[in-house]
C-alpha cells in the first residue's frame, strides 16, 4: 500500500485545484522557505484526520484552512493510495464554511462516510494518530523528550 | 497481554539494537523502567554515541536526540510498517555527515515502504529517487514545479 | 510610564519596519492590540512576505517565522543594545538563500556588538569574522580546535 | 562591552581546565553533533545566572552539570567581559556536590556575591534573563509563537 496522489482543492496556500503524484520510493519535496511543503504534509494529516486544527497552524479553527486567495468558501484533499491487490482506496475530506461555522465531510471512495469509519478502516493499514509515520516541523526530538510512560504507550498500541 | 507486550518489545528493541549503530557511531538499547510488570513503568533509551559512557538523554545534543528518536521509529518500523511515512525536515539539527548517514537510511527503509521527506538539505535531496519541487507564484500561490531527478534519467536509461 | 512606552515602541516599530524587508522579501510592522491603553493589550506582527496579504503569524511557516522573530531582536538590538548576542542554531529553518541574507544581516549588526554564532550551514560559517571549530576528543571530551579564518588571513595579509 | 574570554573547568563535556578566547564582531561556532557546542552557549547561561538547570538540560539538577568524564565534584565557568574604558568584569560560579546536594556561589571580580549582586550588576548592561540576546538551540521561533501579551511585556522592560 502506498500513497497514489493527492488532489488538492483550495486548501492553504494550494488555491484552485492541484494533483500531485506520488510513487513508490524515496521521495524528496523541497523548495524556498513558505513556499507551502509543510502544507503538503498538513494536507495528508487534514484529509486522514490525524490532526487537530492547532496542530495544521489554523489557531482560529478549520476555517483558516481555507484558501484566502480567492472568496470561495470551501476546500477538500482527496487521498488515493494504492493497496496491494492493485484495488484503491480514496479518502476525500471537505470542509465548508456556513453561518453555523465550519462543516466537515468525509468520504470513502466517494462515499459519504463518518470519521469513525475512516479511522477503523485506517486502522487495519497501522495508520493512526499515534503512529509515528507522520512526523511534522520541528518535532523530530518529541520521542526523544517525552515522557517514558508515553514512550512505552506507544508500543502497548502496536503490541 | 503482558506476553504479547514482551514479545513486541524483544523485536524492536532488537532492530534498535541494529539500526542505531548504522544512523550513529554508538550503541543504543530499549530498556523496560520495570521489566516484570511493563504496564507499571516506561521505557528509556539507553544510547550511547561515540564512546561516551552512560550518557543521560535529557543532556544529549538536538542532532544526538534526533538520531536516537529516529533509530527507534525505524525500529518500529521494521517489526510493524505504515504504508507511508511522511517525514517534515527531520534533518534539520543534523551535521553533513549525519544527514547523509540518514539519507543512506532512509534508502534501506525506503525498498519497503514509501518515504515522502520535506527537506533543505543537499545530501538529503541528492540521495532521493526524485524530487517535488515547490515554489510560490505570485501572491502566495503554491505552484509544483514538477517530479524531476532518478526517475527521468532511469527511464532515459532504459 | 505610558509616554516611555509609547516612545520605545515607536522607534523599534519603525527599526522592524526598516530590518524586516532587509531579512525577507516583505514588509512587517508592529501593532499594538489597544494603543490608546497599551498595557491592557498584547504586541502582535503584522508581517506579509513576499506578496502575501494579511499573512496570520501562526499561519507562517518555520522559516517564515524565524524572520520574523529575528527582525523583532534585531529592532530592538539597534534601540537598546546588549553587550553581547549568543545564537544557537537560529538559521536551522532557513533556506539556503535566507541563511545568506541572515549572515549579511548579522555583519552588519557585528559592527556595533559582539556575535556568537553557533551553526551548522556554510553560508553562515563562511560569512563570519572568524570561526571557533569544537570536536570530541576520546570518550566525549569536548576540545576546541582553534580559532582561524579571517583573523589570520587579515593578520598574514598585513 | 564584550565578552573577552571564557574559562571552564569541568564543566558538562569540557573536563578539565578549557579558555575560550572571543573577539569583537561576528564569531561562528561549528563542529560535529554532539561535540559541544551547545555547551559553550550553556557555560554563559549558567555563569550569568540567566537559566535554570532545566533549561541547561540538567533534569536531576545543577549535578549533572559537573563533568561525568572525572570524578571530581565541582565545575566553573568564569567570564571575562571587557569594558569600553579598557577596565574588566569578572563573573564566575562555581558548583560543588556536598552530602547536602549541589552548593552554587557566585564571585565577582573575584570576590564572593550574591546572586542578586550579580543580576543588578549585569542589568547595568542590560543583560537579563528576558533579553532576547541569548537564543537556545530551538527557541529561535519562541518571539513568534508565544501570546502578544508576553511580547508587550518585553517592550516594557527595556523602555
Ligand atoms: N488558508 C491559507 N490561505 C493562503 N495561504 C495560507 C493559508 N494558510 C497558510 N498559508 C500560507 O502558507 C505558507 C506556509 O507554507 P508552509 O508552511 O507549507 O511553508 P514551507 O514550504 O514548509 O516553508 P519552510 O521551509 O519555512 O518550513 C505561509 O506563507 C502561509 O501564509
Ligand atoms: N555533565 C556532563 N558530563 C559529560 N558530558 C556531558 C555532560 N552533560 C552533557 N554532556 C554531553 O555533552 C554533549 C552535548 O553537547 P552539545 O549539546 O553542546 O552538542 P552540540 O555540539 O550542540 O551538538 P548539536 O549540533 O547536535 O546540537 C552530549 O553528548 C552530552 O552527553
Ligand atoms: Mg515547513
Ligand atoms: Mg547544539
Amino acid at each position: 500500500m502506498r500513497i497514489k496522489q493527492l488532489e488538492i482543492d483550495n486548501f492553504k496556500s494550494f488555491a484552485n485545484q492541484n494533483t500531485i503524484p506520488f510513487l513508490d520510493g524515496f521521495t524528496v519535496v523541497s523548495g524556498p522557505n513558505g513556499s507551502g511543503k509543510s502544507n503538503i504534509i498538513d494536507c495528508i494529516l487534514f484529509a486522514l484526520g490525524l490532526s487537530t486544527s492547532r496542530e495544521l497552524r489554523s489557531e482560529q479553527g478549520a476555517g483558516d484552512l481555507i484558501s484566502t486567495h480567492n472568496k470561495r468558501n470551501e476546500a477538500s484533499v482527496r487521498v488515493t493510495f494504492a493497496l496491494d491487490d492493485e484495488d484503491e482506496l480514496i479518502i476525500t475530506r471537505k470542509i465548508k464554511r456556513t453561518s453555523h461555522g465550519v462543516q466537515s465531510t468525509y468520504y470513502m471512495n466517494d462515499k459519504q462516510c463518518t470519521f469513525t469509519q475512516v479511522c477503523s478502516e485506517l486502522e487495519k493499514y497501522n495508520i493512526t494518530s499515534n503512529s509515528h509515520n507522520v512526523i511534522m516541523q520541528g518535532h523530530v526530538t518529541t520521542i526523544a523528550n517525552c515522557s517514558p510512560k508515553e514512550r512505552r504507550q506507544y508500543l502497548d498500541e502496536i503490541a | 497481554k503482558k506476553d504479547e507486550f514482551i514479545k513486541t518489545f524483544n523485536v524492536v528493541n532488537q532492530n534498535f539494537k541494529d539500526i542505531f549503530p548504522l544512523l550513529s557511531e554508538g550503541e543504543g538499547e530499549l530498556v523496560l523502567e520495570n521489566p516484570s510488570d511493563p504496564f507499571s513503568g516506561g521505557l528509556v533509551f539507553r544510547a550511547s554515541i561515540r564512546d561516551k559512557k552512560n550518557q543521560k538523554l535529557a543532556a544529549m545534543s538536538g542532532g544526538e536526540k534526533t538520531l536516537t528518536a529516529l533509530a527507534f521509529v525505524f525500529a518500529v518500523q521494521r517489526y510493524l510498517p505504515a504504508p507511508f511515512y511522511a517525514f517534515d525536515e527531520v534533518d534539520m539539527h543534523l551535521d553533513g555527515p549525519n544527514v547523509e548517514k540518514l539519507a543512506k537510511m532512509i534508502n534501506i527503509q525506503a525498498k519497503q515502504t514509501q518515504f515522502i521527506v520535506v527537506s533543505l538539505r543537499k545530501p538529503m535531496i541528492d540521495s532521493a529517487d526524485r524530487m517535488i519541487g515547490v515554489t510560490q507564484k505570485g501572491k502566495g500561490v503554491t505552484k509544483i514545479s514538477g517530479v524531476s531527478l532518478k526517475e527521468e534519467i532511469k527511464q532515459e536509461a532504459g
